[in-house]
């Protein structure tokens, strides 16, 4: 029985032994990112450590902060990201990114975009971490086709350089619009970029037990309007869309988009210590996308330690192996319109990939023994 | 004229709040996304490094000396860095505008530029700064309600410029109601 999500049943879920942590020994590392001009206070961190990680080597204090850290209250995102890629990446160098504040005070506007500038910092620093884990997305029809193309490049770019960058999926399921009057599912970028990993979110069926997962109703899935369908995901998608049994209209969603997103991660529950205050039942794939690129971490640190280069972009390969190492999510569906026509269900998961869990949530045992050779 | 971000949303999101026109000597940043090179080239190293099928995955490459399965940052910037026709032609536009401060980045293709309103407004035809706060943080931001024009000299050299429209995100987070279950929990 447990009362909520904390390290010690994500570890318990994705069979993290005591064991599975960093060596302390590898220039491994990892980084959190998040454009809320939110703040997180190392003094949560530790309290967080001290509640919560008694099981498991951790490192109670991130190694590197970018961005002025404001004097100003933590944010719930913030103390979220940093506690739980602490936790699965356990005893890993950790860096945290936060945008400093859009007014300094002297009448000059940072009247920068926050992400921007965190691609920026990517363009600028030729030592990063090598797992990028970021809680950031706008729905696609917002931004403009110049700016998702170019930043879609500099996802490339990273992706050159063996970093391997995790969005969240969102928390509006399928998303709902209305187009000319016709409602439509609406996708979300970066999630929807083809050079990133999108991570969706699932409830354990049990809400007090650490049982198998099924689909969080918020969790982002679905096509892009804006970038095709890679050719690493095509078998996989036509796959679902030949199978599922449950699919919405055809109208609402493009079927030729990259399709997102590919793996998944408790997204429900979770116990979070910002302001020095533990707050229970918080919920999102914000929460999910820092457990997921912890594990990646922990399998990096393995491949450095075998003199191996670490994962880097990892979904040629993921849908490669079809998934090969994570729990398959087959019950569920997400939200959507709330209409007569699909009533408020969008996709349901299914056998194999979905575009609501994806392949699925990590088995780390499992998933290490995939991904530990080059 | 042209404008690179004819699709782009300028509704003020919800929670934000329009202060009026930001005064004409205030001081804002921008950002240019320069035109980057080779990215044919870029995408196909992509694959290169992270397709189980490529013949050169998991190799370790020469790149320029260094071996290694990926490219260093100093690759990736050889690689896509704009023209030098391109970097002069923008540094031309906007030290004529009276651009200061602007500095670079390793790969080249950003650059960030301080001016004054009145000077960003003239360098962006159609731009219109106003001062703006909203969110969890009560954020304060310089954006522009309307769209603007770059001169068509341009249009080869940039992609778009960021600081005009596009405001800072909201968190989706939620707290949930404690879950309720049938049986009772000791």
């Amino acid at each position: 029985l447990h009362l909520g999500v904390t390290p010690s049943v994500i570890r318990e879920r994705y069979n993290l032994t005591a064991q599975d942590v960093g060596s302390g020994t590898t220039n491994n590392s990892q980084a959190c990112a998040q454009f809320l001009e939110q703040y997180f206070h190392n003094s949560d961190l530790a309290e967080f450590m001290r509640l919560f990680g008694g099981k498991f080597a951790h490192q109670a204090s991130v190694a590197h902060v970018v961005g002025k850290q404001g004097r100003g209250r933590a944010g719930i995102e913030a103390s979220l990201d940093v506690e739980y890629l602490m936790s699965t990446g356990a005893n890993i160098s950790t860096w945290v990114y936060s945008n400093p504040g859009t007014a300094d005070g002297t009448g000059r506007h940072e009247s920068q975009e926050p992400f921007l500038q965190w691609l920026l910092l990517l363009s600028n620093q030729s030592a990063l971490p090598y797992v990028h884990t970021v809680s950031y997305g706008d729905d696609e029809d917002s931004l403009s086709t110049a700016y998702m193309q170019r930043v879609n490049t500099e996802f490339m770019k990273a992706a050159a350089r063996g970093l391997t960058l995790l969005f969240a999926s969102g928390d509006s399921g399928a998303g709902c619009w209305s187009v000319s009057g016709r409602h439509q599912f609406r996708p979300s970028f970066p999630a929807s970029s083809p050079y990133v990993t999108t991570v969706g979110g699932t409830s354990f069926q049990n809400p007090f037990r650490v049982t198998n997962e099924v689909v969080d109703y918020i969790s982002g899935g679905g096509f892009s309007n804006v970038f095709p369908q890679p050719s690493y995901q095509e078998e996989a998608v036509t796959q679902y869309l030949n199978s599922s049994p449950h699919l919405p209209p055809s109208s609402y969603f493009n079927a030729t988009g990259r399709a997102y997103p590919d793996v998944a991660a408790l997204s429900d529950g979770y116990w979070v210590v910002s302001n020095n205050v533990p707050i229970p039942w918080v919920s999102g794939t914000s929460a999910s996308t820092p457990v997921f690129g912890g594990l990646l971490s922990l399998i990096n640190e393995h491949r450095i330690l075998s003199g191996h280069p670490p994962l880097g972009f990892l979904n040629p390969r993921l849908y490669k192996q079809r998934g090969a190492g994570l729990f398959d999510v087959t019950h569920g569906c997400h939200e959507s319109c709330l209409n007569e026509e699909v009533q408020g269900e969008g996709f349901c998961s299914g056998p194999g990939w979905d575009p609501v869990t994806g392949w699925g949530t990590p088995n780390f045992p499992a998933l290490l023994k995939t991904l530990i050779n080059p | 004229s042209y404008s690179p971000e004819p699709d782009q949303q300028r509704t003020l999101p919800p929670g934000w709040v329009s202060l009026g026109r930001a005064d004409p000597e205030e001081e804002l940043s921008l950002t240019f996304a320069l035109r980057q090179q080779n990215l044919e080239r870029l995408s196909e190293l992509v694959l290169a490094v992270s397709d189980p099928v490529s013949p050169r995955y998991g190799a370790c490459w020469d790149w320029g000396g260094i071996w290694g399965k990926y490219l260093t940052l100093e690759d990736v910037a050889e690689l896509v860095q704009p023209s030098t026709l391109t970097l002069r032609t923008v540094q031309k536009w906007l030290l004529a505008a009276g651009a200061r401060n602007c500095h670079s980045v390793i790969t080249q293709d950003f650059l960030i530029c301080w001016l004054s309103v009145r000077q960003a407004e003239l360098l962006l035809s159609g731009a219109e700064f106003h001062r703006y706060v909203g969110g969890p943080a009560e954020t304060h931001v310089v954006r522009s309600p309307h769209p603007y024009q770059l001169p068509k000299a341009l249009a080869p050299h940039v992609d778009f410029v960021g600081g005009l429209h596009r405001f800072p995100p909201t968190s989706s987070l939620r707290q949930r109601p404690k879950p309720q279950v049938a049986e009772a929990v000791g």
